[in-house]
């Protein structure tokens, strides 16, 4: 495929004849059991995906680091207040993220950062 | 991102997107990958999301994150979620909910409660456009019923735009990363190819198999697409697809 895109014309190939792909990439399914209490919702998945989890917000965090000081004030309070500040999120959420801190290993701190992944990369 | 909403000449209505993620963390020139994004790839699940034995929604989730990018409460609505970058965005947001203000809502506890807790597409809606939350966004929203699309454009406050597939003028409503009454930045302007391939592929051609090679086509796919997602409302049905974009390929 080639495109070349500009304002006032788009030229663009569409592609034809893709579907269904190869199945391997055709993605599982896990149940979250909603009548659990919120720390055991992701226990096996949690335990299932850890390492790949660690290896994400080691990666996430190694970069944004990168961006300056504002970040990495707000990374370092995260890690060393995680506990006190999720302890005031809503129901299930405070209990959920605890669940998969303690399934996987990982700092609650840092699984609180990963659950904000979104709003620190909207600017 | 890409999201669309579609429905075929029955009615019946298809709500599929590209999630992509990573621009600008960590470009691997060895490999033309950027970090983030594959690490993001072997995490990608489908959840049920059961109570009482029966599925209250499905949804395309990140191992660990709590919140819900994309999902389909069947028989009911689907709802994905683009970023929506901006000067005012979830930087404020944090600081303002790590100095104590936790009146604002996290983005994806608010899918959360609206895959979770709402009961209709408008139901929906008006938990999306009018929910205070720490970030902006693009919440696509596909009902059940002809019509029944839309495309609410968020600031942190309030619904900046509420933008319907009625008004938008096609059988479908598309959205990327900007504001659709605004041009794209040149640079990354997957709009108009997507609607080029959606057009070219009809209406008479709309479900899975065709809006999939129109979400493959570059630069719709590209180097931070992590996975395509195809829902059909009616039957709850979710696919979803690790992509990689092999090159030549559009790093955005």
């Amino acid at each position: 495929s080639f495109f070349v895109v500009d304002a006032q014309n788009v030229t663009v190939t569409c592609e034809k004849g893709l579907y269904p792909p190869d199945s391997k990439t055709k993605v599982g399914t896990y149940i979250i059991n909603l009548d659990l209490p919120p720390e055991q919702r992701w226990a096996q998945l949690a335990k299932d995906k850890a390492t790949e989890i660690k290896a994400l917000i080691d990666s996430f965090k190694e970069f944004i680091l990168d961006w300056g000081p504002a970040t990495k004030a707000i990374i370092e309070f995260l890690d060393s207040k995680g506990g006190d500040l999720d302890a005031t999120l809503p129901y299930p959420f405070a209990g959920e993220i605890k669940g998969l801190a303690d399934n996987t290993g990982i700092n609650l701190g840092e699984m609180l950062l990963y659950n904000l992944f979104y709003e620190f990369f909207t600017v | 991102c890409t999201s669309i909403v579609a429905e075929d000449p029955s009615g019946a209505l298809y709500h599929a997107r590209n999630l992509d993620f990573g621009l600008f963390i960590g470009w691997d020139v060895k490999n033309n990958t950027w970090a983030v994004t594959e690490r993001l790839r072997p995490l990608i699940v489908n959840l049920d999301w059961q109570s009482g034995g029966r599925t209250v929604f499905k949804s395309v989730n990140f191992a660990g994150y709590t919140g819900i990018l994309t999902a389909v409460k069947p028989k009911l609505f689907t709802m994905s979620m683009d970023e929506r970058f901006n000067i005012d965005g979830g930087f404020v947001g944090i600081i303002k909910w790590l100095l104590g203000d936790h009146k604002q809502k996290w983005m994806g506890f608010l899918t959360r409660d609206v895959m979770e807790n709402a009961t209709s597409y408008s139901q929906a809606r008006t938990m999306l456009a009018n929910t205070v939350m720490l970030s902006p966004a693009y919440f696509i929203l596909g009902g059940n019923q002809s019509g029944e699309g839309t495309v609410i454009t968020r600031s942190r406050e309030a619904a900046v735009d509420i933008w319907k597939m009625s008004n938008a003028s096609r059988w479908y409503i598309l959205e990327t990363n900007y504001d659709h009454w605004e041009a794209p930045l040149f640079l990354d302007d997957r709009r108009a190819p997507a609607h080029k391939c959606m057009d070219a592929m009809g209406q008479k051609n709309t479900g899975f198999a065709g809006i999939f090679n129109v979400l493959s086509s570059q630069p719709v796919l590209n180097k931070l697409t992590t996975y395509t997602a195809l829902m059909k409302v009616s039957t709850g049905e979710l696919e979803t697809y690790i992509r990689t974009c092999k090159d030549p390929c559009s790093p955005w």
